[in-house]
């Protein structure tokens, strides 16, 4: 028996939203740790890592470790039918190959409950390790999201470049040449519109803007991104979810011939 | 031109 309380619906649908054009089949594990998943899209380049700790739910029950498997765009469609301000229950058991979203409005005068059928899905879970990272760079999302989206428009590649004073994104295509630098940016009012580069040694790496720009979807989700970064190895771009856990995603770097 | 890596060629599988 698994059973689960979210005090905002809200929060899973839009952390669905945020990777469903990524991967459209993912499986879900539960355990008394929380819940997890990991996948990779298509083409194995980009990875999405969720994790959602148990603590951070308002009820959390997982007798055993149990697995769903869920077509992540029939999921989005069952969230969207939660009210803006509803909690959210989910709940499944081994019986039977359904997983049951319950939302229910604030006063608790509308209980509307959706059955998700799961499916058996074959995936190939990667050991990532837990690795120090050349540089770490934090920043505002919105930011991150504007610079990804406006070098979208430039070229198909961005180009990151971190040093001890700054980071640079530069794209490069038929039109021309963009390059926007960052500077480390800390006496700011409120501590997510920091600019925060931890540089261990200089890093200069390549990645797919088109990637970039579909992590850049859950920059609702969180005010502030970190960026981590090691040369010729791919990139971590972490949203932390305050209070329950984080939406990582890893894209590996395009490396010259 | 570059080499569009897949993560497998940095992570291996569980």
């Amino acid at each position: 028996m698994f059973e689960a309380q979210m005090a905002q619906a809200a929060l899973l649908k839009q952390i669905i939203e945020s990777i469903r054009e990524l991967i459209t089949e993912a499986t879900f594990e539960v355990s008394g740790t929380g819940m997890m998943l990991q996948a990779m899209d298509s083409s194995h380049v980009s990875l999405v890592a969720l994790n959602l700790r148990s603590d951070g739910f308002q009820l959390f029950r997982a007798d055993r470790p149990f697995s769903m498997g869920m077509n992540l765009n029939h999921m989005a469609k069952m969230l969207k039918c939660a009210g803006k301000d509803d909690t959210l229950t989910m709940r499944a058991d081994e019986a039977n190959d359904l997983v049951t979203f319950l939302f229910e409005s604030p006063g608790n005068e509308r209980l509307a409950e959706f059955e998700l059928k799961l499916m058996d899905i074959t995936s190939e879970n990667l050991g990532i390790p837990d690795a120090e990272y050349s540089a770490t760079v934090s920043m505002p999302s919105a930011e991150f999201q504007r610079i990804v989206k406006d070098l979208g428009s430039i070229g198909d590649t961005v180009e990151i470049t971190v040093t001890k004073d700054d980071v640079r994104f530069a794209a490069s295509g038929d039109i021309g040449n963009a390059t926007i630098k960052c500077r480390q940016l800390l006496d700011t009012e409120k501590p997510e519109d920091r600019t925060l580069i931890e540089m261990v040694e200089p890093v200069n790496l390549t990645f797919a803007l088109r990637y970039l720009i579909n992590f850049s979807k859950a920059t609702s989700l969180a005010p502030s991104v970190t960026i981590k970064l090691s040369t010729e190895m791919p990139v971590v771009v972490e949203y932390k979810l305050s209070d329950i856990g984080y939406v990582r995603f890893y894209l590996a770097p395009k490396i010259e011939d | 031109s570059r080499n569009q890596w897949g993560l497998m060629d940095f992570y291996g599988c569980l």
